[in-house]
């Protein structure tokens, strides 16, 4: 564990409690993609099997029944409590583009081949791409609540932040690389670049959130 | 100096 590592799932933690806080508060789902949120779920379900096969520590064995738990309840909120709140016909993007590659690339590339660590692959090329839904909804409607943009850039965040620790382990852990993980993540952080200069440039500076017509 | 899976990551 590393600062890197460490600010990076805070910063993870910290963006599901953002989410959770935003639809609480305003009682409404509106802004958020079902669909990035319900890959979220098929990301951690698909990764953290491992908590029946490896045992870590408690903070991974907590922070991954965290993510599962939360994200549930999260896709509950939108489907059950606040289902007035969220209007499908917004989120519209195809999640089968995305499932269908990924699933591909996991057969492709993996460090053994096994039903865990095929799923371990696809879940992260999965989480590379996840947010599409969300920030394709977002191009859409042109404009999000300051709330939301914070959310993102939480999330954002903690994959920008995984970079650099990622290049400290490389040089403290004797060249250890996880090229899997490391070309899904700079990919990943790619697709927020768009946003995180909206962010900076208007969100930050007290404006709202408007992408130019 | 390898390739694999940080088993301790999120």
């Amino acid at each position: 564990m590393n600062i890197f590592r460490l600010l990076g799932d805070l910063s993870h933690l910290a963006s599901i409690l953002i989410l959770l806080h935003k639809i609480q508060t305003t009682r409404s789902c509106r802004g958020i993609s079902f669909k990035t949120q319900a890959l979220y779920v098929t990301v951690f379900v698909t990764r953290y099997l491992d908590i029946f096969t490896d045992w870590v520590s408690l903070y991974n064995f907590t922070m991954k029944i965290f993510f599962i738990a939360s994200t549930c309840y999260i896709l509950y909120l939108m489907k059950m409590k606040y289902r007035p709140t969220h209007d499908p016909s917004i989120d519209t993007f195809r999640v089968e583009y995305l499932l269908g590659p990924c699933a591909l690339l996991a057969l492709l590339f993996h460090y053994r081949f096994t039903v865990l660590e095929v799923l371990w692959s696809f879940s992260i090329f999965l989480e590379s791409v996840a947010i599409l839904p969300q920030l394709f909804m977002l191009q859409r409607t042109g404009e999000a609540e300051t709330i939301t943009t914070h959310y993102l850039a939480a999330l954002g965040a903690y994959r920008a932040l995984y970079i650099p620790n990622w290049i400290y382990r490389y040089f403290t852990e004797s060249g250890q690389i996880d090229p899997i993980a490391v070309t899904a993540g700079l990919v990943q952080t790619a697709l927020y670049l768009d946003f995180f200069y909206v962010y900076f440039t208007k969100v930050l500076q007290g404006q709202k959130f408007e992408l130019p017509a | 100096t390898g390739t694999e899976r940080s088993k301790d990551e999120l």
